[in-house]
């Protein structure tokens, strides 16, 4: 299980648009 | 065709759906202290596209819960300043009942996203970091 800063993080860049 | 930084300064939204355009306000955040307002802004938007489906629930609960401690529970954090005391206090309810949905933040986004409109997403079309960029 990630921890929960691993977690964030991933939260965070699944919101942010893909590479053009 | 429009090169993508005069699209930036056409409306934040098209600043924040471009990769560039997102590293370079982080960049500009940084040096203002505040870019906890844009990690925050991505959290709530991330938090909100997570699937409902069965076995998420405990992801979504520790989730929930790593984005209070993170930007809202320290009150003199850049985030927690800039909410609504009301606001808090729903997301603290949510948490702690464990109530959680996925517009459990919506508001608070809002609210930072409508301080970036104001405030530092003008700054940063009027900043050094940008205009070099340009």
């Amino acid at each position: 299980m990630d921890s929960e800063d691993d977690l964030l993080q991933k939260c965070i860049t699944s919101a942010m648009p893909k590479q053009r | 065709p429009t090169p993508p930084y005069l699209k930036w300064a056409e409306s934040l939204h098209s600043l924040l759906d471009d990769q560039d355009g997102i590293h370079l306000f982080r960049m500009f955040l940084k040096q203002e202290e505040c870019a906890d307002m844009l990690d925050f802004w991505f959290a709530c938007s991330g938090f909100r596209k997570l699937e409902a489906n069965e076995g998420n629930e405990e992801k979504k609960v520790k989730l929930a819960k790593a984005i209070y401690k993170k930007f809202i529970l320290d009150n003199n954090g850049i985030v927690s300043r800039q909410i609504k005391p009301a606001t808090k206090s729903f997301i603290k309810d949510c948490v702690m009942k464990l109530h959680i949905d996925p517009a459990m933040f919506d508001q608070a986004q809002t609210e930072i996203q409508t301080i970036m409109e104001d405030n530092t997403y003008p700054l940063f079309l009027k900043s050094d970091i940008y205009l070099e960029y340009t």
